[in-house]
């Protein structure tokens, strides 16, 4: 979807 | 070994049901201080985080560290063969290829028991920092549906919109616009019907409504629902049980 951020970009992968 | 006995199967029913759509296969992290979970949609735009605190059962045992890899839909299989009021108790081995699942039915005398196959599961783990939200609105659960419901029938999206005067859920569709305002009130006799909204600065985002409505699948756990927003990070949607939660993270949308 248009302008839908993802989640991964917000919270670190451990 | 896990060895874990909820008074009511219904929890776990409904926390299942309620993710299933979202998520399809899961690791269900075991550890001495209860039963955790943490996993994304196959989009990458939603994370599920559910805990089933040791406190919430009776028995608890967990001598180790144990990731139960789980098909929900076959999980949920399993679990609809249980009443709601059943007594369920989970066991696996250390190693397990397999987690045991037993109903007990007090009214009737019947034990039900059933086993299933675990997989393997490499999930990517993401660590959610703490958050000091700009907004935070408690409402009754079945509000929060209705109006996600409702504003799905006009739009993909909806802006949720913060101030110190209310909360506004706004989208616009092809068909038109519309709009729903809670302004902050009390119930005196029933806490739960109540609308609070705890504020540092106004906040306006928006969001996929295909995922709100698929949060609210979790509806029947809790009577009511909180979200905590700050402007440009996800949105928190949180569902309390008796020894745990059901949190819902959602990566806001950016631009038309």
């Amino acid at each position: 979807e248009q302008g839908q951020l993802e989640i991964v970009q917000f919270f670190k992968s451990l | 070994m896990l060895e874990a006995r909820l008074e009511q199967a219904q929890i776990l029913k409904k926390v299942v049901e309620a993710i299933k759509d979202l998520v399809q296969d899961c690791n269900f992290d075991c550890n001495d201080a209860g039963i955790q979970l943490q996993a994304m949609d196959n989009s990458h735009v939603a994370l599920v985080s559910m805990k089933l605190g040791s406190e919430g059962f009776s028995p608890y045992r967990c001598d180790r560290n144990i990731a139960l890899g789980i098909n929900l839909n076959s999980l949920m299989k399993v679990l609809r063969a249980a009443a709601n009021e059943d007594l369920l108790t989970l066991k696996a081995e250390d190693q397990p290829d397999s987690l045991n699942l037993l109903f007990e039915s007090s009214s009737q005398d019947r034990l039900s028991e059933y086993d299933i196959k675990l997989m393997d599961i490499d999930q990517e783990h993401l660590g959610i920092p703490d958050t000091e939200y700009a907004a935070t609105i408690t409402l009754p659960s079945a509000e929060f549906q209705r109006i996600c419901r409702d504003l799905s029938a006009l739009s993909e999206s909806v802006s949720i919109e913060a101030n110190k005067d209310g909360v506004k859920f706004a989208c616009s569709g092809d068909i038109g616009n519309g709009s729903v305002t809670l302004r902050p009130h009390t119930n005196v006799e029933d806490e739960d019907k109540s609308t609070k909204i705890e504020l540092t600065e106004p906040v306006n985002l928006t969001f996929s409504l295909k995922y709100l409505v698929n949060f609210c699948k979790a509806s029947s756990l809790s009577a009511t629902v909180r979200l905590c927003l700050s402007n440009e990070v996800p949105l928190l949607v949180e569902y309390q049980m008796g020894a745990g939660y059901l949190r819902f993270y959602l990566a806001p949308k950016i631009g038309d």
